[in-house]
């Protein structure tokens, strides 16, 4: 998930995810984020790089981290169940 | 673009400054830099904004560091630089910059512009989410634009006529005036009960319910009940409270919250400002009558009262509510933990706010307090369970359906 392999980086990458709303903001307190499995991840991950216009690797890559880190709104980008309902229309 | 959970459904909205940076010393250009940015939203819809020096205002600007009063504290310079509340009552439109940004207001000055930062904000006061179109202004990064040439992307001119409307460019929607609202006749209360005589035990709200030593305490007022698995005791009467705790210091007439601590079980109980810890019916030895104050948690000066305390029974981890707000406690150093709390409650879906009471119940399920209604809480889908709010006076009280009204009449 992390091209350097730092575990830090992946905390604060997933709490970045759960901030903004691409992971369910009860990750947060129930500390499931980090019980994800690599794939369901990796699909998160592609789904916030497809909103900040980055390559969609999957990965906490270089790019992606700083993206992270940049200055920014603090409003979540994907609303509580959205992401969920904009699949199902598409399936 | 994407439109957010709620629009305003009136056109005429008031603003107003709470507070203005501290690091700009010129209010007279921060006030210029955030009234601009509203006009560009009146440009592209039918609103129209009106400054309130005093008294309530739909958009409430606030500059802010860390903690500042809502469930999103600030993280120091860089990261977040300002959030807004989408259209509503309470914090509704409200509108928060973190005043440990190096704000600027002048294009050659060096720092974080605040008109780029306020154009966005407002789209999220008046209903925008973010847009992922790189070039619209609900892009979530930051990117400085140029005053004197600003101009909305036609993502967000799309977004907010999807909200408000179209507005041709050439015609300037003019919006009557705000109204005193219509004279209307008072509704009639029913005659206030004695504050001296006790709660009616099937019609009444709850301050506070706790699982003590296994058994269930419902406090209202200085009164309190008891129950078992049986039901309740004491004759279904409420008690006093300082008969049932009676080393509860005589100036203390009601509780807000409480709970046990499972690690020594004293009794926590919160009122107003301040706590007191019991042990069994007494205040523990040496703690002063006074209480202490619940700054001692590590909770910020300007809180008022904890609505709720809890156990959550998916961490078994203990949790204090105020309004929108909620902190987790560290057991071990007694305090509540200090980073990235105060979170807001809109992470326990379906939980009403400001709550009345929260407790975990022998089966081990979180339940919730509000008004005369309650509400369970499933762990799992992190949301209230479906079928709920129903009446809390027929399971916590085991009264008959609809015993309500007889009670009341009977009285």
């Amino acid at each position: 998930i992390i091209s350097n392999g730092n575990a830090s980086v992946f905390h604060e990458g997933l709490q970045f995810l759960i901030r903004y709303g691409y992971l369910p903001s009860s990750d947060m307190e129930s500390g499931r984020a980090e019980l994800r499995t690599a794939e369901e991840l990796g699909t998160i991950i592609r789904d916030f790089q497809q909103f900040a216009g980055l390559n969609k690797t999957g990965y906490l890559d270089e790019a992606t981290i700083a993206q992270m880190k940049a200055p920014r709104c603090g409003v979540q980008d994907i609303r509580p169940g959205y992401r969920y309902s904009r699949r199902r229309r598409r399936r | 673009y994407i439109l957010g959970p709620s629009k305003w459904k009136k056109r005429h909205l008031t603003y107003r400054f709470e507070t203005y940076s501290n690091v700009m010393s010129d209010y007279l250009r921060t006030r210029d830099a955030i009234t601009q940015a509203l006009k560009h939203w009146e440009k592209v819809t039918t609103l129209r904004f009106t400054e309130q020096l005093s008294g309530e205002a739909d958009i409430k600007i606030k500059f802010g560091k860390n903690y500042h009063g809502d469930g999103y504290p600030f993280d120091g310079r860089g990261g977040i630089l300002a959030h807004a509340f989408f259209p509503g009552d309470d914090n509704g439109g409200d509108t928060h910059f973190d005043d440990d940004e190096r704000w600027v207001t002048e294009e050659h000055q060096s720092g974080t512009d605040l008109f780029s930062v306020a154009v966005h904000e407002f789209g999220h006061a008046l209903g925008l989410a973010h847009s992922d179109v790189r070039n619209a202004i609900m892009f979530p990064w930051y990117k400085k634009y140029n005053r004197p040439n600003f101009g909305f992307h036609s993502d967000d001119i799309e977004a907010i006529s999807k909200l408000y409307g179209k507005v041709h460019p050439d015609v300037i929607p003019t919006v009557a005036p705000p109204t005193s609202p219509p004279v209307t006749q008072a509704p009639t209360t029913p005659k206030p009960r004695d504050k001296n005589s006790p709660p009616l035990t099937c019609d009444t709200t709850y301050d506070a319910i706790a699982l003590i030593r296994g058994e269930i305490f419902i406090f209202k007022g200085k009164w309190n009940w008891r129950r078992d698995q049986k039901g309740l005791l004491d004759g279904n009467t409420p008690l006093s409270l300082h008969r049932l705790w009676y080393g509860m210091p005589d100036h203390v007439e009601y509780i807000d919250a409480v709970y046990e601590r499972k690690s020594d079980h004293r009794i926590i109980f919160f009122s107003g400002n301040r706590y007191y810890v019991f042990n069994a019916n007494q205040l523990v030895h040496g703690f002063p009558e006074e209480g202490r104050p619940i700054t001692d948690y590590g909770l910020p000066n300007d809180i008022e009262k904890i609505d709720a305390v809890f156990t959550w029974s998916y961490n078994s981890r203990t949790y204090l509510i105020t309004g929108n707000m909620y902190w987790k406690l560290d057991e071990k150093e007694q305090r509540v933990v200090p980073f990235d709390y105060p979170r807001d409650m809109g992470i326990w879906q379906g939980v009403p706010t400001p709550v009345d009471a929260a407790f975990q119940f022998w089966d081990g399920v979180t339940y919730f307090f509000k008004g005369d209604q309650y509400w369970q809480f499933n762990d799992e889908l992190m949301k209230v369970e479906d079928q709920f709010p129903q009446p809390s006076a027929e399971k916590w009280m085991g009264c008959p359906l609809n015993s309500t009204r007889s009670e009341t009449e009977s009285n």
